[in-house]
């Protein structure tokens, strides 16, 4: 099965 | 003092219906350079950035930077008290709580202006890293939401695997599966560059919603790259874009 990764791991909070 | 007018409604109208399927509300940033957007879903797996130059627009002034905080529900209930060829005037003043929008018909003899209340939004911008996608396809935006709007049938989740030959988007479930090739075409209708293989996973519903922005686009341009979010672009002819951006899923 897979698991929907979030954007926030990708980019930063400025 | 923030003042836009577009000759025609329906480019806005067309904007903000690829907008609203993703975000309720969101805030408008305006400099004397243009208007940005970006935000995600409630969900943090999509994110949407808009942005149109001022040289898009008939008339543009800011005279200094405005954020303006739009329910885009209320936004497209305006919008459809006019006609798609009226122009549209978006007014706001400094530190306004409310903008103007201004409808006059293509002869000028009706006019017809609405306020809209803005919202105080607490919104936090991502920083978005330049990333050198290794697959970079272009194709119709009509075959692109095509495909996404076929495959939802067979799954909630879409592989896209681009290789040198060709972008395959496939879709597997209990009903069955389907798989759509599309290869380079001679008229340069579709074009892969590709430098390096890659397969990612996504959900097909986030891919379903970017293709709401179809109406605004002859071309939609992909990129992908292993391990990154998948880039869907739509041109708003030269003066900007509509981005998509929806991280991928990964097995477990």
């Amino acid at each position: 099965s897979q698991t929907q990764v979030r954007l926030d791991s990708f980019f930063k909070a400025l | 003092m923030f003042e836009a007018r577009l000759s025609s409604t329906l480019t806005l109208k067309k904007i903000v219906d690829a907008l609203r399927d993703i975000l309720n509300q969101s805030t408008l940033d305006c400099s004397d350079t243009g208007i940005q957007l970006q935000a995600m879903d409630n969900s943090h797996v999509s994110l949407v950035c808009l942005c149109l130059r001022s040289d898009y627009f008939e008339k543009y002034k800011c005279s200094r930077n405005v954020s303006l905080g739009l329910d885009l529900k209320s936004l497209t209930k305006v919008l459809k008290c006019a006609n798609g060829d009226d122009a549209v005037t978006i007014k706001a003043a400094d530190k306004a709580d409310k903008i103007e929008l201004s409808f006059e018909s293509a002869g000028k003899e009706r006019t017809a202006d609405y306020e809209l209340r803005l919202l105080n939004l607490d919104q936090e911008h991502l920083a978005i890293p330049e990333t050198e996608y290794s697959c970079v396809i272009h194709m119709p935006a009509s075959e692109f939401a095509r495909i996404c709007r076929d495959l939802a049938v067979f799954s909630e989740s879409v592989v896209i695997a681009c290789s040198k030959n060709c972008i395959k988007f496939s879709a597997n479930g209990e009903m069955g599966s389907a798989n759509i090739k599309l290869s380079q075409t001679s008229k340069a209708e579709v074009t892969l560059q590709v430098d390096e293989p890659v397969t990612l996973s996504f959900a097909g519903r986030y891919l379903n919603t970017f293709t709401r922005a179809t109406p605004l686009s002859e071309k939609v341009k992909i990129g992908m790259a292993a391990d990154v979010p998948l880039l869907v672009e739509y041109p708003i002819e030269d003066y900007g874009y509509i981005r998509y951006y929806l991280a991928p899923k990964v097995d477990d």
